[in-house]
């Protein structure tokens, strides 16, 4: 059951303009249901290389350029997905490369190579036609050479030499389970094809890629979004939901000086005594749940089977019965002793304080706090009392003169009880608390014993209408 | 919620993440509101892109399509102040009220609920084998004040937490309760007075449990939910 789409690279929100003003696209085809529908129709066609998909018409435009073609360029679309065919897009090949349609036009020596439509210097039997795609000079396989893509050479002295295009399988290799994995692998271990992770058949599943953005759930790649022991995916086949991939492990611990992607960065300082985010790198040597229930060894079995078998996760450090997270899950947990009760959440271990040491400290709430410090509590500049952006604040010098609010330093002008605070220059952020604390002689006013007992007088009462018929 | 009883609470909501796992409690302070633990949130700044609060339901594992249930996509998370062990969740969009979606009051800034009010707890989380946790369960605890709480967990108890009586039969929150509400009734009025936040141990008998004290958080409440 694959899909036609299967055969289409996806590019978000993107179209893709011809700069030659004499070359025009085909026309906007209204009566298409769906994207599938589209790639049905382009699939077969040897001059459609590519299409638009308009979410909000369903409407589709048959593309003979990708974005790797002379004078295109790509725009940013809300309202059109480009989907352009693999074999002209990816940079790796399957197989020997028979289907592949890159620009790569270099032998692995570096030699350029010669048009396929000359016979000069090297004289051949190809004729370039739109089937066998020799195109221009570039690389290709035109007689299934083991090799993969060749090309002839404009040297006198060598006339053919491959291109030396590396397979997708081993153009991306593995670290630790292949959460990292971004490769262009779309087959699983046993040769099935993988299925696309924008769609819900021939299996549904939870894995919808604008939920997963830091997974790169894109096409039907090999991926490993849920803690796997290695990348996988779906597959076309309805008997078989998922299987592995083959794919080659680039050894056995994570590399210090690979390209750092941001969950790399991330997981370079391991924590011991608390954890950061989700406490993927939590190391430490808690043991029970948050509710105090032992946990289960991981090279255990029992009471809990499961998969998550120490060795095979040798980057998440499951040693002994440790909390740990080596799925992605919302923090450190374990599987429990108890055999009622799978998994449980450690959320006893401290979340480590992203919060910048105190620079001052106020008296009262701080509403006196006249003094220079002028970053919140998570490090962030407070934005001018005066300015309007990022944020429109509610408080300013002329709104609030009694309040102090100078240059851009923490103050309280609405009496927060929780002290000074001030509007942050994070557009993400409008006002937070600042990076200062109650000074040491001071004893917040307690709440227990408060000088008038705060009496309740105000709620969303029920309206209990009394019944008014007799 | 261990040794408690299947039972509704329009306020409660769950929290699921981008499997669709429901991984913590929360409760509906406002129509586009939801007030949980900073336990249950791994990020104060980065968006929770694909998680939700679902609401209208009291089953655990509510099929597509069931009535009255609504799934609402989170879209920004607010740490509370210091020592609040507070997140608001701001959602994509306000939910529906109805007769199985309903906002819960907050109480007057720096409320204390006198010793002896009953409340109630709610959740989908574990229940140590006293019920079957596929539907809400809910129970009843009566609150004491903090100073004879500190009795038993020795000073500890902070003025901005607040606590329920150790019941001799054990009754309390539990893993995957977390961020839900300790709801008390008050002039005719459900009001949230606590938050659930782990405790050492689950529901121990005679043992205090303990919770946020939201009053004292209420004015930064309405000041997040006022300014943004």
């Amino acid at each position: 059951q694959r899909s036609p789409l299967n055969d289409f690279q996806l590019l978000r929100g993107m179209e893709l303009k011809n700069l030659l003003h004499t070359v025009v696209p085909g026309p906007w085809q209204e009566d298409v249901a769906d994207a599938e529908e589209c790639a049905k129709r382009c699939g077969p066609l040897l001059d459609c290389r590519a299409f638009h998909y308009n979410l909000s018409s369903h409407g589709c435009q048959l593309l003979p350029w990708t974005e790797h073609s002379p004078h295109t360029e790509l725009h940013q679309s809300s309202l059109c997905d480009l989907f352009q065919k693999k074999d002209y897009v990816r940079t790796c090949i399957m197989d020997n490369g028979v289907g592949y349609r890159g620009t790569v036009a270099r032998t692995v020596d570096g030699l350029p190579c010669q048009a396929w439509n000359s016979r000069f210097p090297n004289d051949h039997k190809y004729r370039p036609t739109p089937k066998n795609g020799l195109e221009e000079n570039f690389c290709r396989n035109p007689d299934r050479d083991s090799r993969g893509p060749w090309c002839y050479t404009t040297s006198g002295s060598v006339r053919f030499q491959t291109c030396g295009i590396k397979s997708c399988r081993d153009a991306v290799c593995v670290w630790c389970n292949g959460e990292e994995y971004r490769g262009q692998v779309d087959v699983t271990e046993s040769g099935r094809e993988c299925q696309r992770w924008d769609l819900q058949h021939p299996h549904s599943h939870p894995f919808q890629p604008d939920k997963f953005l830091d997974k790169a759930l894109n096409d039907n790649y090999c991926r490993n979004p849920d803690g796997s022991e290695r990348p996988w995916c779906y597959t076309t086949d309805p008997n078989i939901e998922r299987e592995f991939c083959d794919l080659p492990s680039c050894g056995p611990n994570l590399p210090l000086t690979t390209k750092a992607s941001k969950s790399h960065l991330r997981s370079k300082g391991k924590t011991f005594n608390c954890f950061r985010g989700k406490g993927e790198d939590y190391r430490g040597t808690t043991n029970t749940t948050s509710a105090g229930v032992p946990c289960q060894r991981w090279d255990a079995q029992s009471p809990h089977q499961h998969r998550f078998v120490p060795e095979k996760y040798a980057c998440k450090d499951l040693r002994e019965n440790f909390c740990r997270n080596p799925d992605g899950s919302e923090a450190p947990w374990c599987f429990t002793s108890r055999p009622g009760l799978r998994v449980a959440f450690c959320y006893q271990i401290p979340r480590c304080t992203e919060e910048v040491v105190p620079e001052g400290c106020y008296h009262g709430s701080g509403e006196q706090y006249r003094g220079l410090v002028s970053k919140t509590r998570k490090g962030v500049q407070c934005q001018h009392w005066s300015a309007e952006t990022p944020h429109k604040p509610q408080f300013t010098p002329t709104s609030a003169p009694q309040a102090g609010l100078e240059a851009n330093y923490c103050r309280n002008p609405d009496g927060d009880s929780h002290g000074p605070w001030c509007y942050t220059l994070d557009p993400a952020t409008l006002f937070d608390y600042c990076a200062l604390q109650r000074c040491d002689d001071e004893q917040p006013p307690s709440v227990l014993d408060p000088p008038d007992q705060v009496q309740f007088d105000k709620c969303g009462k029920r309206l209990d209408k009394s019944n008014k018929l007799r | 919620v261990v040794g408690g009883h299947p039972g509704t609470s329009p306020w409660t909501v769950s929290l699921r993440n981008r499997q669709g796992q429901h991984f913590c409690g929360g409760s509906l302070v406002k129509e586009q509101w939801v007030l949980t633990a900073r336990q249950c949130v791994w990020s104060c700044h980065e968006p929770l892109t694909g998680y939700e609060v679902w609401l209208g339901t009291i089953n655990q594992n509510p099929q597509p399509g069931e009535a009255n249930l609504q799934k609402v996509p989170v879209t920004k998370t607010f740490c509370g102040p210091a020592g609040s062990q507070l997140v608001l969740l701001k959602l994509e969009r306000p939910v529906t009220l109805n007769h199985h979606v309903a906002r819960i009051c907050l109480p007057p800034e720096q409320y204390v609920v006198p010793p002896g009010t009953k409340c109630e707890i709610a959740g989908w989380g574990e229940s140590k084998g006293t019920s079957n946790n596929t539907v809400l369960h809910v129970a009843s605890m009566k609150v004491i004040s903090n100073q004879e709480c500190n009795v038993k967990h020795r000073g500890h108890v902070q003025e901005n937490e607040m606590c329920t009586e150790g019941l001799l039969v054990p009754t309390g929150a539990c893993e995957g309760d977390y961020g839900g509400p300790l709801a008390c009734y008050t002039h005719n009025c459900w009001v949230l007075e606590g938050l659930i936040i782990p405790n050492r141990v689950c529901a121990r008998p005679r043992w205090p449990a303990i919770f946020t004290r939201v009053s004292v958080f209420v004015d930064w409440i309405n000041k997040v939910i006022q300014l943004e």
